[in-house]
């Protein structure tokens, strides 16, 4: 008698999950703008035998953003998911991945995000800022206040605008505009900047010379800026070993 | 002409009764949210 077929792979499954992670893990490490994605939702996976110990894996992924700049040093598995109140971005993602002898590698990737409906935000939460567009004149406005502001009251390296990554502006009951950035340290000072800004170049690419800046201006009932800057080489949470520590 | 058969009704009969405390097993997809659905 012929053999059964074997059951049908399930989305909760631990081989499945593994890929799942895999491929969450390859297509953050594969990004360089916005923030880091988590899973929330295998949607469907397709498993095609391609001969012993060699299959082909289709997964679809419903993924999250997180409160992780991609450039951010911050394990994937430490960052928050964005809450929904927060206006949540959605990823959607297919993949598909190669199984021989146990080793997983991807052979395509595909996602596109969006956010969450404007509606169904204020339906749940009728005074939470909504997303606003990246190229906006105020929120574009609120970023450079937001680093001139820092750079001129920090006496370490000036820092320049690398990608805005979100905005969300609030009408009631006060006009906010609330900007998150990425930034690189530069080899100036604020008064070096100044004087020139042109001679100012990025230092070499090390993680710990970018940073990220969050910042809310409040421009109704009065004016209010709060702005702040953390390079990742000073991040709360993670130590960097200095020289002669134990690294263990 | 058009004749009605009772198909329905032979298939309710042939249904095999399922064990009490029986548990369908769940769908294989799609899997758990991990964190809320958009």
């Amino acid at each position: 008698a012929p053999a059964a077929p074997p059951p049908p792979v399930g989305c909760d499954d631990p081989e499945t999950e593994a890929a799942a992670e895999f491929a969450v893990n390859y297509i953050n490490d594969h990004s360089h703008h916005g923030y880091k994605f988590a899973l929330n939702r295998i949607e469907q996976v397709r498993v095609l035998p391609q001969g012993p110990n060699n299959e082909i894996i289709f997964l679809e992924l419903d993924l999250l953003e997180t409160t992780c700049h991609i450039l951010s040093p911050t394990p994937l598995a430490n960052c928050t998911v964005r809450s929904f109140t927060e206006h949540a971005v959605e990823g959607d993602c297919d993949i598909k991945l190669q199984k021989v002898n146990g080793q997983l590698s991807i052979l395509g990737t595909k996602c596109h995000s969006h956010a969450d409906s404007s509606e169904d935000i204020q339906r749940v939460c009728p005074d939470c800022p909504l997303l606003a567009s990246l190229n906006d004149t105020e929120v574009l406005a609120a970023v450079t206040a937001a680093l001139n502001d820092y750079n001129s009251k920090t006496p370490g390296a000036y820092l320049r605008l690398l990608e805005i990554g979100r905005a969300r502006k609030q009408f009631h009951p006060v006009h906010v505009v609330a900007v998150e950035f990425a930034v690189a340290a530069t080899n100036c000072t604020a008064e070096e900047a100044k004087a020139n800004l042109e001679a100012c170049q990025l230092l070499p690419e090390d993680q710990s010379n970018f940073g990220f800046c969050t910042a809310s201006i409040v421009t109704s009932p009065s004016q209010e800026l709060q702005a702040d800057c953390q390079l990742y080489g000073h991040q709360p949470g993670i130590t960097y070993p200095h020289q002669g520590q134990d690294t263990t | 002409s058009v004749a009605k058969r009772a198909v329905a009704e032979v298939a309710q009969h042939d249904k095999v009764p399922r064990p009490v405390g029986f548990v369908p097993p769940p769908p294989p997809c799609p899997g758990k949210i991990h964190h809320f659905k958009i």
